[in-house]
């Protein structure tokens, strides 16, 4: 998650799947940025939450076999870089753009995106590293 | 060629080449006709 | 970034280059990865769900409940990502790995899933692929007769260990050749490169010892490490001011905990990096080691008959005294068509590790015939052999020409100026595949490398030049490589050319 562009790449896959979204005519915008928001939280609970070990054999004697992809970054240093970007990018996502605003407020959309927000924001706190 | 290429599609089969081609078109149709409804 | 160094620890300048990935490049590689990542999990829901057959190995309905065989993630790029291009690796060859071979051509019904052979040739394929940096992969000539009578004499396999009645005296004999080779006191040969790592590092270090070993150190110094149990820290590639910073904090804090001083603390690096093509900075890290007190063990696999104005290595190419260098390995694959591998350096080390080390107790040692072709290959080499071929077969200049002429041509290339691996950049997945296919329609045999055997971003096509290669073969590879570059727009370079 350090090498060069990703960051850049996941911001822009993250803006292609709204586009994606915008571009079905039958959806409303409140309704587009809340499926944004939730599919986006649903794709990185489960890339970085839920899968374990890796798609490829390591030389580790099957040390990273039990591990999410999140507690295998950088090799489980808390507060890294990357750490710090995928904590505040669903924050940022949620809060600035789909619940204050483009939601109108709505209670519902308010419930859903903040669940959904908080689905990612728990596991990556450093006191569940490791925790199931 | 080279979108083949830069897509990774060269390394899938035709029939799943196929699906994200279609799937591709569809998206870009309806980002399209909701562009023109917007405009 | 260009790294040119000419500090007075250098006789000539160090000028080693791994430029950037362009950003653009990086994220369509990403996408590429995650546009096939989806298909992969799409595929695997299909077997899953029985609409495709399952080529690969899995538990019987039967076994289901019993702990799983078969990690399934764990083969989920093999299943996913190589299979689909998994035609341009170990490929069948019907000659020797020479300049030239010949390849055993074969298809495929399902998409790789399994090969049949054609029963055709493809005759006198360029070989760009191979480890034969002097050009000794051959069979004919002094080594190949030598070699042979070998054969006859003593046979092929040496059923015993070097402690037992397995000690030869062609053993004894290469071992004083080697030493001779090395400008060291005394060798030892084992029969496998991997194992003399593997083997002899637990052997130097245990417990209360500290390893500083390159972070693109190869597979057998990571489990030699691994296996002596000592304490392992990683420093960047060739980076000296990672590494002095470590032997700094070594000195300074000791042990974890007790902070007691390390028993010792061995660097390891290796001579030639053979995925970077990059070549070590010795005059550094010497200097270093001098200063810190520690010991250099310095893998010198590729390296060995490859560099140096005599080729004896690194060392010899720096033009260091080979006494700086505490342990010197290397293997006998790569320049002398041979397998194996030696250890040199001071006698009373030698001699320990023929009683420790687990080669000399429990391995069979060389076979006789590999024994021969090392021996006759390293006389030809230091001109023992009363020919002048050995001063022929010169590698630098294939070296220099194939580098600057691919530079030339736009290509991103990695390493070090003078290093005989080069690596030319691919970057996305689906190029993996096409360059190695593309490049075998135009009869040239190369060697394509992608992740996770080197990070994602730096997918490459790895050629190793020959001294058996003429210019017309270089010319002819690079003029196929130019026509491929162009195909798959692999010029990225931004340097002026």
């Amino acid at each position: 998650m350090n090498s060069r562009g990703i960051w850049l790449a996941y911001l822009l896959l993250t803006t292609a799947l709204h586009v994606v979204l915008l571009s079905i005519p039958f959806l409303s915008v409140p309704v587009v940025w809340t499926l944004t928001n939730v599919i986006h939280n649903l794709a990185m609970y489960l890339f970085l939450h839920t899968v374990k070990g890796t798609p490829f054999e390591t030389p580790d004697q099957g040390k990273a076999r039990l591990l999410t992809h999140w507690e295998q970054m950088d090799y489980g240093v808390q507060f890294t870089a990357s750490r710090k970007f995928l904590t505040i990018s669903p924050i940022d996502t949620c809060e600035h753009k789909t619940c204050y605003f483009y939601t109108k407020y709505d209670t519902a959309h308010f419930v859903v995106n903040t669940g959904s927000l908080l689905s990612v924001l728990l596991p990556k706190l450093p006191q569940f590293h490791g925790v199931r | 060629y080279q979108y083949v290429l830069v897509t990774a599609l060269y390394m899938l089969e035709p029939w799943e080449r196929t699906i994200f081609n279609s799937l591709l078109i569809t998206v870009a149709a309806m980002a399209v006709y909701t562009c023109y409804v917007f405009m | 970034n260009h790294h040119a160094s000419c500090t007075l620890l250098y006789k000539k300048p160090f000028v080693e280059s791994f430029e950037e990935t362009p950003l653009l490049v990086a994220v369509l590689t990403y996408i590429g990865y995650g546009i096939l990542t989806i298909f992969g999990y799409l595929r695997d829901f299909l077997r899953d769900w029985k609409f495709e057959k399952c080529h690969l190995a899995r538990e019987r309905e039967e076994q289901k409940d019993f702990v799983p065989l078969y990690q399934d993630f764990e083969n989920f790029y093999t299943r996913n990502l190589y299979m689909r291009i998994r035609d341009n690796w170990n490929r069948p060859i019907c000659s020797i790995p020479g300049a030239k071979m010949d390849l055993v051509e074969r298809v495929t019904p399902d998409y790789n899933w399994t090969f049949e052979h054609t029963g055709n040739v493809l005759k006198d394929v360029i070989n760009m692929g191979s480890y034969n940096y002097l050009g000794f992969a051959e069979n004919t000539g002094t080594c190949a007769d030598a070699a042979s009578e070998c054969t006859v004499k003593y046979g092929v396999g040496v059923s015993s260990t070097r402690q037992e009645i397995g000690n030869l005296d062609k053993h004894e004999e290469l071992e004083k050749l080697v030493a001779r080779f090395l400008g060291v006191e005394s060798s030892m040969a084992f029969g496998m490169g991997f194992a003399t790592n593997s083997m002899n590092i637990p052997a130097l270090t245990g417990k209360g010892c500290l390893i500083l070993s390159d972070e693109l150190n190869h597979a057998s110094l990571v489990l030699g490490a691994r296996l002596s149990g000592s304490t392992i820290r990683v420093f960047k590639h060739n980076n000296m001011q990672s590494l002095e910073k470590l032997l700094r904090d070594a000195i300074v804090h000791g042990q974890p905990r007790t902070h007691r001083p390390w028993k010792k603390i061995l660097v390891l690096v290796e001579g030639i990096y053979s995925m970077e093509g990059s070549i070590v900075r010795l005059p550094e890290v010497i200097a270093l080691k001098k200063k810190y007190k520690a010991y250099l063990y310095l893998d010198e696999a590729h390296s060995i008959g490859a560099l140096g104005p005599r080729g004896r290595g690194v060392v010899d190419y720096f033009g260091l005294d080979p006494s700086d260098v505490d342990i010197m390995m290397g293997t006998f694959t790569k320049s002398f068509g041979a397998a194996g591998g030696y250890i040199g350096g001071k006698k009373e080390l030698i001699d320990y590790l023929c009683l420790h080390s687990h080669s000399a107790v429990h391995a069979t040692s060389m076979s006789p015939p590999i024994t021969q072709q090392i021996i006759t290959s390293m006389k030809c080499i230091m001109g023992e052999d009363g020919t002048t071929l050995g001063e022929f077969r010169i590698l630098s200049e294939n070296t220099t020409y194939f580098r600057r002429r691919l530079h030339e041509m736009g290509f991103i290339i990695y390493g070090n100026n003078d290093s005989p691996v080069v690596p030319l950049m691919l970057y996305m997945p689906a190029k993996i595949g096409a360059f190695g296919r593309e490049m075998l329609k135009r009869n040239i045999g190369t060697v394509v490398v992608g992740f996770p055997a080197t990070p994602i971003i730096e997918s490459r096509a790895r050629f190793c030049v020959s001294a058996a290669h003429t210019r017309e073969m270089l010319d002819k590879a690079l003029n196929a490589i130019s026509e491929v570059g162009d195909l798959l727009q692999l010029k990225y370079s931004r340097k002026n050319r």
